[in-house]
């Protein structure tokens, strides 16, 4: 079969096979900027995929991006594709994006709980979880969104293995996740941390497993704030900016929670429209419209990240 | 393949902590088998849960019982659904 991104229509939702096939066509077509990486697999053994932007050297400073780490959140892994597709095509006509990755690299992980999305495809539509088995249970998953070593077991996450937001037996338990802590820390250069959830149009740093400000308070606050009027700039949608714990609640073993007290300054969640009508069945019209929003908000953080190493 | 026949999302809107802490007790009540897409946190902020046709009665009187306010965001989740499915259907013909 021909390689060729030129029919994958990207304002529909796709199947798992198909957007890794699309992963595929855009590492063949941009060869010259993008690869792909795999970083582990799953549970049920499918295979983490990474796309790697990069215009050369070794050990550059890095942006991580990760995307529907929440199986059903499926505007999440939508968006990360058409952004995966918009990098490219970028680089070399926008000098901010040139600019970009003539300095550091870019890692997006496109569908970081691939088992649950194909679990959303093929059983349950609302399903949040990994499919790991769960000792002595007969409920099945992790939250792997409440499993990083972050607080691991504190307020706001379950240690029921049946809830939704169940923990896990120990952080980092799920491989989906540990996968992600080890790429990190083997590369050892990841200087911002940005991962893609919906809904309910949020952009949010850390903490969430306490309530505490974070020692970069006030320029993570002012970033978010110049992310969140960026998106506002295209379509007017409203996005709220602040802690996790103060915008929505208490919620212990977080992704962004674990890579900031890691050391990685830059981290943010953003939770995509919508303000509920949908919920995770955004109409598929919508997908293009939260890419191109979310580019904006993405693209403002990442031009902070690029103009102020630390 | 789960269906979603008769599952509402709903809601709900806490006016002061004490509603909070109400809707925080319903989120244990494990046999209503509860989804909370958006936790009670703070009368701030809405709170949206989808819930199964079999909890609906016991939520909604749980809900007016104590006075706590609410709409249906998603009158038959499984409407909704169908309508996505048909989406990708016409879209990959």
């Amino acid at each position: 079969r021909e390689r060729s991104s030129s029919t994958f229509n990207y304002g529909t939702y796709h199947s798992l096979t198909s957007i890794y096939e699309e992963l595929d066509n855009l590492a063949h077509e941009c060869s010259g900027i993008v690869s792909k990486l795999t970083i582990g697999e799953s549970y049920e053994k499918r295979p983490l995929y990474v796309l790697k932007f990069s215009t050369g050297g070794t050990n550059r400073p890095a942006i991580w991006i990760d995307a529907g780490i929440h199986s059903r959140e499926w505007i999440t892994q939508a968006s990360a594709i058409w952004i995966a597709r918009k990098i490219a095509s970028d680089y070399g006509s926008d000098p901010s994006i040139t600019s970009l990755l003539d300095k550091m690299d870019i890692f997006l992980l496109a569908v970081a709980n691939p088992d649950g999305y194909e679990f959303t495809h093929t059983e349950n539509r609302m399903w949040r979880k990994t499919r790991s088995r769960n000792q002595g249970c007969l409920c099945i998953g992790v939250d792997p969104n409440r499993n990083w070593d972050a607080g691991f077991g504190g307020p706001g996450a379950s240690s029921n293995p049946c809830s939704d937001t169940y923990h896990g037996p120990s952080a980092n338990s799920e491989v989906e996740v540990k996968s992600i802590v080890d790429f990190i820390e083997n590369h050892g250069n990841i200087v911002a941390f940005l991962t893609l959830h919906s809904y309910s149009q949020l952009l949010m740093y850390p903490y969430g497993y306490k309530c505490t400000k974070p020692a970069d308070y006030a320029e993570l606050d002012s970033v978010g704030k110049a992310a969140a009027s960026s998106i506002h700039s295209l379509y007017g949608t409203t996005f709220e900016v602040g802690s996790i714990c103060t915008t929505i609640y208490q919620a212990s073993g977080g992704s962004i929670d674990w890579s900031y007290d890691y050391g990685i300054k830059y981290s943010f969640a953003f939770e995509l429209r919508d303000t509920g009508t949908y919920g995770f069945l955004l109409p598929a019209s919508q997908i293009i419209p939260t890419a191109e929003e979310t580019w904006l908000g993405l693209k403002t953080i990442m031009e902070h990240v690029r103009d102020n190493p630390y | 393949l789960e269906t979603f026949v008769g599952h509402q999302v709903l809601r709900i809107r806490a006016s002061n902590k004490e509603q909070i802490q109400k809707l925080q007790f319903l989120e244990t009540l494990e046999h209503l088998q509860l989804d909370f897409w958006l936790n009670p946190s703070s009368p701030a902020l809405p709170v949206d849960v989808r819930i199964p046709f079999h909890s609906l009665q016991a939520v909604k009187v749980f809900l007016e019982s104590n006075s706590i306010e609410y709409s249906i965001l998603i009158e038959d989740l499984q409407v909704v659904l169908d309508e996505e499915k048909q989406a990708m259907a016409l879209s990959q013909q």
